[in-house]
């Protein structure tokens, strides 16, 4: 009370460190110092506070400014894949979302195309037991376009209104791995041609810079449209997606929160941003 | 990598100009920035650059014809001094005669498949090994190490109805009933700052009092690994980490930030999704993926 922190080099240079170990990458955290300076001049404001509220807004502004995303059109079949690398949170999350989705009243199909993981598919029907949601499977070990095939018919069939697919975790710069999304699309493209399609890449809130790269490369095979940023309950902050909203203008859609079908946030920018302040 | 970045800035300097302080200075600006995008923990780099800077300003690299070549040497032989120096221990010389090993880390990190790949590892040397199935939380994690023991043909110890302890315990008197020499027990992923399954793991610790307990830390993991990592050797106490998803190309950072912090040993690594793809760590070849 009525004593105000004076905003000078040392003060920005904690804020690039705070930036830097939440994994928004120096390259950022440096282009953000400097933007919040220049505003700070600008404004005449030399008050910690203050300039903490500039960057606030900032990241805000960043995490908002986001491509529009419908993938859940009421008057269509909607198909959301979950891809991702190995561990980060698909399977969970696919359940979270079907439990989500099943209490908006939508009827739910659950596609098991993760054939490679030992037990991924019994992973997933437990979760399809638990959440009360038909799952369609294949054998271990076959194509999971086959799956994708037999699930896309079966959704259009039972006039489904959203065909969850699960796919195995596949590290970025695998190419063949890579090649099956594109194949496991073609299939979805194939089977169900009127379908709203949206891909949603899940990333770990743990992850660092290589975040960048997970991004990069499966945009490059599917049409990924939005994000999932799990285990955020954690005490990572995730800033490897400001560098990645930043550049790709991709919305989150929603935030893992936990091991349970419940702990699912849909993304909220202001309420993101505040956490890291809190 | 790092050749190219120091090139770049060396190359605007020539002649007599090439190595004063300054221009030391900038050559290891670069280099942080470098450590950073590599996800080298921000104190850990800081640290890092200390004892690069007292080495790369002595006068014979004021001297040196190729600047660059010297710095780069210098970070390199630092980092594969912090990671553990040219000498490491193999990881799998047992010396007991019975040796159970817990493997512990947070959701997702490669515990159950590190635990059978350890397992196929040691059998292969000729050592009596049997997995323990301790996680009883997250659907069907059973049923993968189950299948995972099934394709090496190593036995497991799973009891549906036990708690993760008791399962513990059980598995130890099992496995020394059976004069089993590696016991690997896979346990469930959890939060450092969980403090029920901290002190679960704790006392599966206790019961089972491994010679191992091994951290499973994900190569791509970003600062907060040091954070984790301390944690779970403060309230659990580990003796080394494992480094999973190698095969990425993430540049783990968090690999060298976490054994510099913690100071205990990485062991292993592995390189794969399939079962027989785990390797001794090398010193040498993290720093060779850190400096990119
Ligand atoms: N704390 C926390 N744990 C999570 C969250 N989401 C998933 N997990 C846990 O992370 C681990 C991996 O989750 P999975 O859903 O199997 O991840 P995945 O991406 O499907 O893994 P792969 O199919 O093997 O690539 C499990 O132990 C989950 O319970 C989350 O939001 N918070
Ligand atoms: N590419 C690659 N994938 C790996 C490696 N190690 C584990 N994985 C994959 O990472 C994912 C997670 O591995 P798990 O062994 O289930 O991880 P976990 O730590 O036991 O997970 P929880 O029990 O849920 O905490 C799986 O898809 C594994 O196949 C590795 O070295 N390389
Ligand atoms: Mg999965
Ligand atoms: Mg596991």
């Amino acid at each position: 009370v009525g004593f105000e922190v004076e905003a000078g080099a040392e003060f920005y240079d904690g804020l690039f460190d705070q930036l830097v170990l939440s994994d928004v990458g120096s390259e950022l955290a440096a282009k953000l110092i400097e933007e919040i300076r220049a505003r700070a001049r600008d404004e005449g404001a030399t008050s910690a506070t203050r300039v903490i509220e500039i960057l606030r807004s900032k990241l805000e502004d960043i995490l908002s400014d986001t491509e529009p995303i419908a993938p859940f059109d009421p008057n269509r079949l909607n198909v959301v894949m979950l891809v991702g690398v190995n561990g980060v949170g698909k399977t969970t999350m696919l359940a979270k979302i079907a439990r989500h989705l099943k209490e908006k009243n939508l009827n739910v199909l659950i596609a098991a195309a993760d054939t490679f993981r030992a037990a991924a598919v019994d992973q997933l029907k437990i979760w399809a037991e638990r959440t009360g949601t038909p799952i369609v499977s294949g054998q271990q070990g076959a194509d999971p376009a086959a799956v994708v095939f037999d699930a896309a018919k079966a959704a259009v069939a039972r006039k489904a209104d959203v065909l969850l697919i699960d796919t195995a975790g596949r590290l970025q710069t695998k190419k063949n791995l890579m090649e099956e999304l594109k194949k496991i699309e073609r299939t979805i493209t194939k089977n169900a041609p009127d379908a709203n399609v949206h891909h949603l890449l899940c990333l770990d809130a743990n992850t660092g810079q290589n975040a960048i790269s997970q991004v990069e490369l499966f945009r490059s095979v599917c049409r990924v449209r939005g994000l999932i940023i799990n285990k955020i309950d954690g005490t990572a902050r995730g800033g490897a997606v400001l560098a990645i909203v930043k550049k790709h203008r991709l919305p989150i859609l929603f935030l893992g929160v936990g091991e349970n079908v419940g702990d699912i946030v849909e993304f909220d920018a202001g309420e993101f941003v505040k956490a890291w302040f809190s | 990598g790092l050749t190219d970045r120091l090139g770049k800035v060396f190359s605007k300097w020539s002649g007599a100009d090439r190595l004063s302080e300054a221009r030391v200075e900038e050559g290891l600006r670069e280099i942080r920035i470098a450590l950073l995008e590599a996800d080298v923990n921000l104190k850990v780099a800081t640290e890092f650059l200390e004892s690069v800077r007292e080495k790369a300003t002595g006068t014979h690299i004021l001297l040196s014809l190729d600047p660059v070549q010297m710095i780069v040497k210098i970070v390199r032989d630092e980092l594969i001094e912090l990671l553990g120096g040219k000498d490491v221990e193999p990881p799998d010389e047992l010396s007991a005669s019975f040796n159970p090993i817990l493997l512990l880390g947070l959701q997702g990190s490669g515990k159950t498949t590190t635990a059978a790949k350890l397992a196929l590892h040691f059998k292969k040397q000729g050592a009596k090994t049997m997995l323990a199935a301790l996680d009883m939380s997250r659907p069907a994690a059973i049923d993968q190490l189950e299948v995972l023991a099934g394709e090496i043909d190593v036995p497991v110890y799973v009891d549906r109805n036990a708690t993760p302890v008791e399962a513990a315990k059980a598995a130890l008197d099992l496995a020394r009933k059976e004069g089993i020499k590696v016991l690997l027990m896979d346990s469930a992923g959890r939060l450092h700052i969980d403090d029920e399954l901290m002190d679960e793991v704790r006392t599966i610790k206790e019961v089972t009092n491994p010679v191992e307990t091994f951290l499973v830390v994900d190569a791509m993991t970003g600062q907060d690994a040091v954070n984790i990592a301390e944690t779970f050797d403060a309230k659990v106490g580990i003796t080394g980490l494992c480094v999973t998803k190698f095969d990425g190309d993430a540049r783990a950072g968090a690999a060298l930030s976490v054994k510099s912090v913690t100071g205990k040993p990485i062991r292993w690594v592995g390189t794969g999704e399939k079962v027989g793809m785990i390797e001794p760590f090398i010193p040498e070849r993290m720093a060779s993926r850190i400096l990119g």
